[in-house]
């Protein structure tokens, strides 16, 4: 986590359920592309970091 | 055999009603997770624009985890409306299947997701439950594998609200980890027929 900023997961998150419309699992699709374009550093090294989603949601599940 | 060529049918949508109580509970250890407060700060916005009841609680022992979820169920059950949807959000520092409560004990993340199942939470019963879990699940770094010319990632997009805490965008490396759609046919512990 950035001291600041805080961690990029959960920024990334807020930012798309807040900012962005559409069911839950096509919000946290867009989370992970997100993700995929971004990196962090860690002792000087570029990483990744990305999220697993695991659903067993029946319906679709709108928050907007 | 002609009938199972048809042309495929399009889903039908069927959508979760959501004009019922929305109910959150956060529970973050927030000792040695600098940051940590930035992040409950961002959940909580979230949490009010998306009109959620919001419950923060900060540097839960391993225990209390477990005992406030008790109490986020029995709250929930005793609901004098009809609940929607609950989200809980779990930061804290972890291994595969753990977190770390404040006092540095383990609490099982399958034991914090038992207590708001169809089971054991009546007023959630066939309602969707969403877990945020950050935290670690390993040793392991990715440094990311090179991309080819023609496997692009997508282009810079700015977000409409605050920044993320991250670095901006890397068109040459991709998560080692994406564009997998894990499909189980039983939940874990479980039987598969």
């Amino acid at each position: 986590r950035h001291d600041e900023k805080g961690s990029g997961f959960i920024q990334t998150l807020t930012d798309v359920f807040i900012h962005k419309k559409g069911s839950i699992l096509e919000l946290t699709e867009e989370i992970t592309r997100l993700m995929a374009n971004t990196e962090v550093m860690q002792e000087g090294k570029p990483r990744k970091v990305n999220p697993e989603v695991q659903s067993t949601l029946r319906k679709k599940l709108y928050l907007q | 055999m002609e009938s199972e060529m048809s042309d495929p049918q399009p889903l039908q949508e069927e959508r979760y009603d959501m004009s019922g109580a929305r109910l959150a509970l956060t529970l973050c250890v927030t000792k040695a997770r600098e940051g940590s407060e930035v992040d409950m700060e961002a959940l909580e916005r979230m949490f009010r624009y998306l009109k959620f009841e919001s419950t923060m609680k900060r540097d839960p022992t391993a225990q209390q985890f477990l005992e406030e979820l008790d109490e986020f169920q029995q709250t929930i059950d005793n609901w004098e409306e009809p609940v929607s949807c609950a989200f809980v959000v779990l930061m804290a520092h972890g291994e595969e299947g753990l977190l770390k409560g404040e006092d540095e004990k383990m609490v099982r993340l399958e034991d914090l997701f038992e207590v708001l199942n169809n089971k054991n939470c009546k007023a959630l019963r066939g309602k969707p439950k969403v877990y945020i879990i950050q935290a670690c699940r390993g040793e392991h770094r990715d440094p990311g594998e090179e991309l080819r010319g023609n496997e692009e990632l997508g282009g810079d997009e700015e977000l409409g609200g605050d920044e993320v805490a991250v670095l901006k965008n890397n068109p040459q490396s991709i998560p080692t980890y994406t564009d997998t759609l894990h499909i189980y046919s039983t939940v874990e512990g479980y039987l598969s027929y």
